[in-house]
């Protein structure tokens, strides 16, 4: 994935079962940020692997002040890339089971 | 604590607590 500047990291262990899922995420480098950021240190938040959308929760982030707007894109692409890991790890792991 | 809470208007809810010292210097 791309380095953002933004890392995203699962906050609990995945049983590969469960739709919502803690993530944890925080700026590793403010540089790569287009926007003032103010530091705020680890944000966690569960996120519904099936249903949410990360730009949504992304916007969230912005409207609760954790993020200036311009750098909503940003935060949504983290969010995403860590997603779509997480996903192809699962798919991976009943793959294997078959 | 150093943990706050930030409930979003859509109702999710945020939890802030510091960065691990370790996981900024990770690269």
């Amino acid at each position: 994935a791309e380095d953002t500047g933004v890392r995203v990291e699962l906050a609990e262990e995945d049983d590969g079962k469960k739709a919502s899922i803690a993530l944890k995420l925080w700026v590793e480098d403010h540089k790569k940020l287009k926007g003032k950021y103010k530091e705020t240190g680890a944000i966690e938040f569960t996120f519904d692997l099936e249903k949410e959308v990360p730009e949504i929760v992304a916007q969230e982030m912005v409207e609760s002040g954790f993020f200036h707007e311009s750098d909503a894109k940003t935060v949504g692409k983290s969010i995403r890339d860590r997603v779509a890991l997480i996903k192809w790890r699962r798919e991976r792991t009943v793959s294997a089971a078959v | 604590s150093a943990t706050a809470q930030v409930v979003h208007s859509a109702g999710r809810k945020f939890i802030v607590s510091p960065v691990p010292e370790a996981r900024l210097k990770e690269q």
